[in-house]
C-alpha cells in the first residue's frame, strides 16, 4: 500500500507541475513540489489556480483541486503571457 | 473576463475563415454547422460578421490534428486538452485548432464541437479566459451543460463587447417596441405547463414563439425572451398563425395561416403576398399546414400536416416527389399532429401541445424529450 499511497503522490506532483506550468506561467525549472511544504512558487500557482477556478483556495492538493486538474479542458494558458 | 496581454484585437469587422481539414467523427456538413452556429454566437453580440473560403488565407483557419501538429504546442491524446486557438493576427494568429483524439459530436456524448468551438473562437476572437464559471470563456469543459439551453453569459457579452462594441441596429432590424408586452388575463403565460404554441421560427439567429395574438423572442443572449404583439412587428399579419419558417440564406421568414402564406424580411412584408399555398404544390385537398422547418444544410423545407409530411426544394423552387410522406416513417418517435417545428444546431424541434421532442435528423432518433416552455427559461 505504502508503494502505492508514494506511486499516487508521484502522479499527482508531476501533474500540478505540468498544469502549473502550461496554465499558470510556473517556470519550467522551478524545483519539484513537495507536498508537505507551505510556502514556495508552487504553493503559491496552486493557490492562483484554485482562486481563478473557483476552488478552495487552501494552496494545498486536495481532491477537489486534482480532479478540476484532471477535467478536459483549452490548452490556452489561463494567466500570463 | 480577461483579453490576451496587449489586447490584440481585429481592425475590422468583416473576417474570413477557413476549414482547413475535417474530423471522421461527424459528417462534413455537422462540422460546417458546428463551426457557423459557434461564430453566430460571437456574431449576434457584436458588429462581426463571418463568411467562409475554401481556398488560400483566411483570418481565422479551423483544423483538426493529434499531438504534434507544427505549432510547438503538442495535444495531449484523448482527454485534457480539447483545442487551442491564438489571439487576433496575421498568420497562425487567429487560427483554432481541434485535438483529433476526442471524439467530437453534435451531442454530447462526446465532445461537443459546437461547444469547443464557440469557446476557441472566442479566443480568436481576442478573449483571454473567463474566472466565471458560467461563462463561455471559463476553461473547463462543462460535461453537463444542457444544449437546448445553451447562450452566452453576460461575463462573456462583456469581454467580447469590451473589444468590439454592441451589434448596430440596422434599418430593416425589427426594432422591439418600447416595452413588451405588460401580462394580463389574455396574454399568454411562459410558464404555463400546458403552454403550447401555434408557430416557431428561427429569425437572424434568434427564435420566435407564436401564440395566438403574441410571440415570444428568444436570443442567445440573453436569458429572459422578450413577449411582444405580433401585430407591434407586422400589423398586417393576422393572428393565431399555423406555421413558420426562415429561409435563411435569403432573410426572408415565411408565416402560414389558412390557405394562405406571407413573406416577411425584418419588419417588412414582402409584395405579392399573401399568396395561396397552393402556389407551393399542395394538392387542393391541403387547407392548411400545421407546421414547417427548414434545414440550411439541405436547403430544404418540411412541411407537416396531419399524420403526413412533404419536402420542398428551396433551389428548385418546387415540391420534391414522392411526397406526402408518413410522419412515423421518417420521424421515427415523432407522433402526429405536429404544433410547430424549427432546426438548431442540427437537430429539430417539434413541439406538440406541452411537449417536444429534440430529434437527431442524421441518426434518425428523438434524442431529448422536454416541455414545450422550455427555451422560455422557466
Amino acid at each position: 500500500y505504502p508503494v502505492d499511497r508514494a506511486a499516487e503522490d508521484e502522479d499527482s506532483m508531476e501533474l500540478v507541475q505540468q498544469y502549473l506550468e502550461n496554465y499558470y506561467n510556473l517556470a519550467k525549472d522551478t524545483k519539484p513540489f513537495v507536498r508537505r511544504r507551505d510556502g514556495g512558487p508552487v504553493v503559491e500557482k496552486i493557490r492562483e489556480m484554485q482562486k481563478f477556478l473557483g476552488l478552495a483556495v487552501t494552496g494545498k492538493l486536495d481532491s477537489d483541486t486534482l480532479d478540476m486538474m484532471r477535467k478536459p479542458r483549452c490548452g490556452v494558458p489561463d494567466v500570463g503571457d | 473576463f480577461t483579453t490576451f496581454p496587449g489586447m490584440p484585437k481585429w481592425r475590422k469587422t468583416h473576417l474570413t475563415y477557413r476549414i482547413m481539414n475535417y474530423t471522421l467523427d461527424l459528417p462534413r456538413d455537422a462540422v460546417d454547422s458546428a463551426i457557423e452556429e459557434a461564430l453566430n454566437v460571437w456574431k449576434e453580440v457584436t458588429p462581426l460578421t463571418f463568411s467562409r473560403t475554401d481556398e488560400g488565407e483566411a483570418d481565422i483557419k479551423i483544423s483538426f490534428a493529434v499531438r504534434d501538429h507544427g505549432d510547438f504546442n503538442p495535444f495531449d491524446g484523448p482527454g485534457n486538452v480539447l483545442g487551442h486557438a491564438y489571439p487576433p493576427g496575421s498568420g497562425i494568429n487567429g487560427d483554432a485548432h481541434f485535438d483529433d483524439d476526442e471524439l467530437w459530436t453534435r451531442d454530447t456524448s462526446g465532445t461537443n464541437l459546437f461547444l469547443v468551438a464557440a469557446h476557441e473562437l472566442g479566443h480568436s476572437l481576442g478573449l483571454f479566459h473567463s474566472a466565471d464559471p458560467r461563462a463561455l470563456m471559463y476553461p473547463v469543459y462543462n460535461t453537463l451543460i444542457d444544449l437546448a439551453r445553451f447562450r452566452l453569459s453576460q461575463d462573456d457579452v462583456n469581454g467580447i463587447q469590451s473589444l468590439y462594441g454592441p451589434p448596430p441596429v440596422s434599418p430593416d432590424d425589427p426594432v422591439a417596441p418600447t416595452e413588451s408586452v405588460p401580462s394580463g388575463p389574455e396574454t399568454p403565460a411562459a410558464c404555463d405547463p400546458t403552454l403550447s404554441f401555434d408557430a416557431i421560427s428561427t429569425l437572424r439567429g434568434e427564435i420566435l414563439f407564436f401564440k395566438d395574438r403574441h410571440f415570444w423572442r428568444k436570443s442567445l443572449r440573453t436569458l429572459e425572451p422578450g413577449f411582444f404583439l405580433i401585430s407591434s412587428f407586422w400589423p398586417s399579419l393576422p393572428s393565431g398563425l399555423d406555421a413558420a419558417y426562415e429561409e435563411i440564406s435569403k432573410d426572408i421568414v415565411f408565416i402560414f395561416k389558412g390557405d394562405q402564406f406571407w413573406a416577411i424580411r425584418g419588419t417588412e412584408v414582402q409584395a405579392g403576398y399573401p399568396k395561396g399555398i397552393h402556389t407551393l404544390g399542395f394538392p387542393a385537398t391541403v387547407g392548411k399546414i400545421d407546421a414547417a422547418l427548414f434545414d440550411k444544410e439541405k436547403k430544404k423545407t418540411y412541411f407537416f400536416v396531419g399524420d403526413k409530411y412533404w419536402r420542398f426544394d428551396e433551389k428548385r423552387q418546387s415540391m420534391e416527389p414522392g411526397f406526402p410522406k408518413e410522419i412515423a416513417e421518417d420521424f421515427p418517435g415523432v407522433d402526429p399532429k405536429v404544433d410547430a417545428a424549427f432546426e438548431m444546431f442540427g437537430f429539430y424541434y417539434f413541439f406538440s401541445g406541452s411537449s417536444q421532442l429534440e430529434f437527431d435528423p442524421n441518426a434518425r432518433q428523438v434524442t431529448h424529450a422536454l416541455k414545450s416552455r422550455s427555451w422560455l427559461n422557466c
